[in-house]
C-alpha cells in the first residue's frame, strides 16, 4: 500500500500504487504541485447530419467534448533505483508503455512514451492525448511557443485580434507547441513547464489543465485536399520533460537550453578497437 | 559538397505539406527516402571528419558507425561488445555551450564499464527493459561544438563496480 517515490537532490515525484503521478516537489524552493496525468482519446468525427466534415490531416474535429480513457486495464509497474537514474515503468500493452525517469541532480522529471499502433478495430480511429491536471489556478491561460522561439499567451475561447465565435470547444482551442508549453499560477508564483521533443498540438481546456496531442489515427479523408485518410499506422516513441518551478527570470531562462538540448541531442559515434580502455583515449 | 544532398532534401521538406503532415502517404514515403539518403551522406562526412581528427601519425583513420535510431532497443554498433571487443564512442555536441548530460546507448550485454578520456572508470547504469534489451546510461561532459570520447568495454565480475563509485563525476553541474 506504499506510495512510490522518485527523489533526487532537486525533485520529489510521488506516485500511487498504479504508477499514477500524484505530485511533484521542487526541493530547491520547497513548493509542490498536485498533478495527475491521463492518456485519453477523442473520437474523430466521421460526419454528422449537419455536416459531412470528417477529422483528418487538416482538420482536428472530435465528436463532442468528451475524452475517453485510453487504457482501461491496470498497468504492470516496474520501479528501478540506480546511481544515475531512477525509473518507473507502466506497461499496459506493447502499444502503450510509459516510463518516468529521474536522473541524479536533474531538476526535471522525464517521461518516455511508447504509443501505437492505434487500434482501429472500432472502424473510427482515435486521437490520443496526454492530459496533465494540476492544482494550479491558471485563470484560463496557458503559453506555448509558436515557432520554437517566442512564447505566446493563449486564453481559452479568445483571440486577441478578433471576436471569436466558438464552434468547436476542443479543437478550437488547440494551438501549436514546438518545444515548450507551460501553465502558471500567478498568485503562488509557480509554473508547470512541459518540454516536448517534437511539434504537437496543445490546449488548456479547464483550470489547471494542459493537454497534448500524442498520436492520431483517423479513417476518413477530411476533404481538404489530401485525398486519403490519415491512417497513421506507426508506433511513436516520444520523450517529454516536466519541470515545476517558480516564476522568475532565472527560471524562465533555464528551460530554454533544456529545450534546445532535446531538439539537438548529443550525438554518439562508434568504432571498435583492440586497445585497452586506458590506452585508446 | 558531400552534404549537399542533405541540404537539398531539407529544402524540399520546407514544402508546406511536409511541415504540416498533410501529404499523401506515398509523398511522405518519398520525403522519408530523401531524408534517409541525405542523412547517410552526412554520416559519411562525419565519419571522415572524426576519423581524421583521431588519426595518429600514419595510422589509418578509424571507421565510425552510427545508431541514428537510439530510441530503439538495438544498436548494431555495440554488438562487438558481446564478442569481447571494446567499443570507443565519440560524442558530439552541436550546441554552443558545454553540456553535462546523460546518454543512453543500447548494448547487447549487462556487464560493462565505461572509461572516460582520462582513463578513469566513470559511473554507469544498466536499464533493462526486457530480457534482451539493455540500455547503458552514463553522464558525459562535452565542450561546445566539440567532442568527448569514452570507451565501453565488457567487464568481468572482478572489475571495479561502476555503480559503487563515488558520485563525484556527476556532482558538479555545469554553469
Amino acid at each position: 500500500q506504499d506510495l512510490i517515490v522518485l527523489e533526487n537532490s532537486k525533485v520529489i515525484a510521488l506516485f500511487d500504487q498504479l504508477g499514477n503521478i500524484m505530485s511533484i516537489t521542487n526541493k530547491t524552493s520547497g513548493q509542490y504541485i498536485n498533478v495527475t496525468q491521463e492518456y485519453l482519446y477523442y473520437l474523430p468525427s466521421f460526419g454528422t447530419d449537419e455536416t459531412t466534415q470528417c477529422s483528418g490531416a487538416y482538420i482536428f474535429l472530435p465528436i463532442g467534448t468528451t475524452a475517453y480513457q485510453y487504457n482501461n486495464n491496470t498497468p504492470g509497474i516496474t520501479v528501478s533505483q540506480g546511481p544515475i537514474v531512477q525509473t518507473l515503468t507502466r506497461y499496459w500493452s506493447d502499444t502503450m508503455i510509459q516510463t518516468y525517469l529521474l536522473y541524479v541532480d536533474s531538476d526535471h522529471l522525464e517521461t518516455e512514451e511508447v504509443v501505437g499502433p492505434i487500434d482501429i478495430s472500432d472502424g473510427i480511429g482515435k486521437e490520443v492525448i496526454s492530459r496533465f491536471t494540476t492544482s494550479l489556478q491558471t485563470d484560463q491561460t496557458w503559453y506555448s511557443d509558436s515557432n520554437g522561439m517566442e512564447m505566446q499567451k493563449r486564453v481559452i475561447n479568445y483571440r486577441p485580434s478578433w471576436n471569436l465565435t466558438v464552434v468547436q470547444p476542443v479543437s478550437g482551442n488547440y494551438v501549436p507547441v514546438n518545444n515548450i508549453a507551460f501553465i502558471q499560477d500567478v498568485n503562488q508564483q509557480v509554473q508547470f513547464t512541459v518540454l516536448t521533443d517534437r511539434s504537437r498540438g496543445c490546449a488548456s481546456l479547464d483550470n489547471g489543465e494542459i493537454e497534448f496531442m500524442l498520436h492520431r489515427r483517423t479513417l476518413y479523408d477530411d476533404q481538404r485536399g489530401v485525398g486519403e485518410p490519415m491512417n497513421e499506422s506507426t508506433q511513436i516513441i516520444t520523450t517529454t520533460k516536466l519541470i515545476f518551478h517558480d516564476i522568475s527570470t532565472r527560471a524562465q531562462s533555464h528551460y530554454r537550453p533544456q529545450a534546445q538540448s532535446i531538439s539537438n541531442p548529443l550525438y554518439p559515434m562508434f568504432t571498435t578497437t583492440s586497445m585497452s580502455s586506458t590506452l585508446w583515449p | 559538397q558531400d552534404i549537399m544532398v542533405m541540404r537539398q532534401a531539407m529544402g524540399v521538406l520546407q514544402h508546406h505539406d511536409a511541415v504540416s503532415g498533410t501529404e499523401q502517404q506515398h509523398v511522405a514515403d518519398d520525403y522519408a527516402e530523401r531524408l534517409s539518403i541525405g542523412n547517410t551522406a552526412t554520416l559519411q562526412t562525419m565519419n571522415q571528419l572524426v576519423g581524421q581528427l583521431l588519426q595518429k601519425g600514419k595510422t589509418a583513420a578509424p571507421e565510425f558507425t552510427f545508431c541514428p535510431l537510439l530510441n530503439e532497443s538495438i544498436c548494431p554498433s555495440t554488438n562487438p561488445l558481446s564478442s569481447g571487443s571494446s567499443v570507443p564512442v565519440v560524442i558530439y555536441n552541436s550546441l554552443s555551450w558545454t553540456r553535462y548530460e546523460q546518454v543512453k546507448i543500447p548494448i547487447p550485454l549487462v556487464n560493462v564499464q565505461v572509461t572516460n578520456s582520462s582513463g578513469q572508470v566513470i559511473p554507469s547504469q544498466i536499464l533493462s527493459y526486457s530480457s534482451n534489451t539493455s540500455i547503458l546510461v552514463f553522464y558525459v561532459m562535452v565542450p561546445p561544438l566539440g567532442y568527448s570520447s569514452f570507451v565501453i568495454a565488457p567487464a568481468s565480475n572482478d572489475d571495479e563496480d561502476a555503480t559503487k563509485l563515488e558520485n563525484k563525476y556527476y556532482s558538479k553541474p555545469v554553469k
